[in-house]
């Protein structure tokens, strides 16, 4: 049970790094309060962002934070992957240049799995391969267009 | 395998039946506030049951059923049509449809699932699409507030993640 | 203590219902669980959005959640007005055209208090009289300019 | 009553000192996500002890000292300066300068409040605020996140907003 842990907890560490290292200028990993014995302690996450001294999650900015749950949710997709991924607006808290490297790695993504993501954000729509575009008319959804970008 | 369709009929804020094609890549899904984009992914999570109904935002599975314009109707259905060529789905056809209906009753709802037309159950439909690497814990999804939930843990729930995985 | 209750629910109710009709399309209200024993209930938010049929605050989209909730907060601060107001990007959930209507009111309501509001929407940062701009920069914030309008 | 500037030195992301002029009616801050937009919404809250050194995100006090590029001060220090022309706050000047700052010492800190450059308590400061209209809750705060924290609500801790203003 221990050792399928650690199996499970090294590959997601690595991919997690490797994620983050792309999305922003910093490094980041997954520590274990207890490594010795990982299930009576909890899991942090300590960052370096580019220059600066280490900090954990809790003290970042909000754009910051985000960047670091989207880097654990995309390593843990990238351990179990799937045919197909949807998002709901994970953009939110981001800024442009964010959005942009979040969208520019789903779009590199997109060749082995599909994606289909909620988002309000321009840097994210412009690299979609197609837009579903949805309105409410009457009090009822109806979806506009496939564009085909 | 990959998603070709998603038809929604009488599902949430879709009062007629509207089918949706879903291209290979990267699709966005963009539009006012309120105007339906998390809805249709609740109909994916929903058809696909990966989700409580907790998760798609309905105190009762009966709350899923359209309720605009006037008269409603008793049944909500949503069919996901999936590319399955690769035949990554153990069966023979190249296109697998997921049919979900839930009808509402005297007492309740009653819930049906079909795999090509054919009756069956969310288990077996589970069963089926873990060949294609498709499970119903639902990691391929992340609803509208995910991110924050994940920002707003304690370091135990968030090393649990790791224990759910293993 | 129960009089001062009603007193102060009933004063924000009426600022929550004129408040949000401002913003959104629709009406909504504050209502008690237990209007005979206040301190026995909680307190539902009943929206019903232009032409659809009333729902509660769970079952809304993530933008109109939202507009609930500021709407909420308003309600409070024009109960109790203060000589300033600080928001830290309250415009998150909201397509453009709900940050646009937000920024109105905060403009409008900027004749008798100050406002200094943090946010990355354009819609809001055009309506202000002064924009304070930050960079970071050999890893310490820099302001880079107070522009007046 | 109005604030007229805010001056930071050695606070959180700011290891020099800045002097921010705030000008009346709309204001807004902008800039790219970490460049410290909630960090001068944190001083102005700091200084005026609006909230927790929890909200401030900080795990103790002295957390919110600069500490970057290496040698480290051992202080934090906000002062915000407002226009009392109106006489709001009852004293004589026209401009009202609060100070607040922390110093780190061998076994924790010392956190030192100014009013126009006379040593005082947070509650002094409270109290002769409260005639302009500005009270310790801090309702007139938004910080990043609390609109989600009131969506999140349940209808009880809701209620309980109302409890605490009346
Ligand atoms: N059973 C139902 N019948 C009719 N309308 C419904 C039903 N369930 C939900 N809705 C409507 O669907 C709308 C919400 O749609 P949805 O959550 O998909 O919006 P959205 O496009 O994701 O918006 P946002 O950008 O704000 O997140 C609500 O306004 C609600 O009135
Ligand atoms: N004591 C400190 N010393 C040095 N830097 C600090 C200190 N405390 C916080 N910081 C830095 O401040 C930065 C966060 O600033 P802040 O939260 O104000 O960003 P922001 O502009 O609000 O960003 P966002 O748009 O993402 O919310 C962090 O990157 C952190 O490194
Ligand atoms: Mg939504
Ligand atoms: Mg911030």
């Amino acid at each position: 049970k221990r050792e399928v842990f650690f199996e499970t907890f090294n590959a997601i560490n690595r991919n997690f790094m490797e994620i983050f290292a792309q999305l922003s200028d910093g490094t980041g990993e997954l520590v274990l309060e207890n490594p010795e014995n990982p299930f009576e302690g909890g899991m942090h996450i300590h960052v370096k962002p580019h220059g600066k001294p280490i900090q954990r999650l809790e003290s970042m900015s909000g754009g910051e934070k985000s960047l670091v749950a989207i880097s654990l949710i995309f390593a843990i997709q990238r351990f179990k992957p799937a045919p197909f991924y949807v998002f709901d607006e994970i953009d939110m808290f981001l800024d442009g240049v964010n959005v942009d490297r979040v969208a520019r790695l789903i779009k590199d993504n997109s060749k082995d799995a599909q994606f289909i993501v909620v988002s309000l954000r321009k840097p994210m729509i412009e690299k979609a391969d197609s837009i579903i575009g949805v309105t409410m008319s009457n009090n009822t959804t109806i979806v506009t267009g496939v564009k085909l970008n | 395998m990959k998603i070709k369709e998603v038809e929604i009929k009488n599902f949430k804020s879709f009062s007629r039946r509207v089918k949706i094609p879903i291209l290979e890549g990267f699709t966005v899904i963009s539009g006012p506030n309120g105007s339906g984009k998390s809805n249709i992914i609740d109909a994916i999570v929903f058809a696909l049951g990966l989700s409580s109904s907790r998760a798609l935002r309905a105190e009762k599975l009966t709350d899923l059923i359209n309720s605009s314009n006037g008269a409603r109707r008793d049944y909500a259905e949503v069919t996901i049509v999936f590319d399955n060529s690769d035949h990554k789905i153990p069966v023979e056809e190249n296109e697998v449809r997921v049919t979900r209906r839930i009808r509402e009753t005297e007492g309740g709802y009653y819930s049906y699932y079909y795999l090509n037309s054919s009756p069956t159950t969310l288990s077996d439909i589970h069963h089926r699409f873990s060949f294609a690497g498709l499970y119903g814990d639902g990691y391929n999804v992340v609803m509208q507030g995910d991110v924050t939930r994940i920002i707003e843990m304690t370091p135990l729930e968030r090393r649990r993640i790791i224990d759910d995985i293993s």
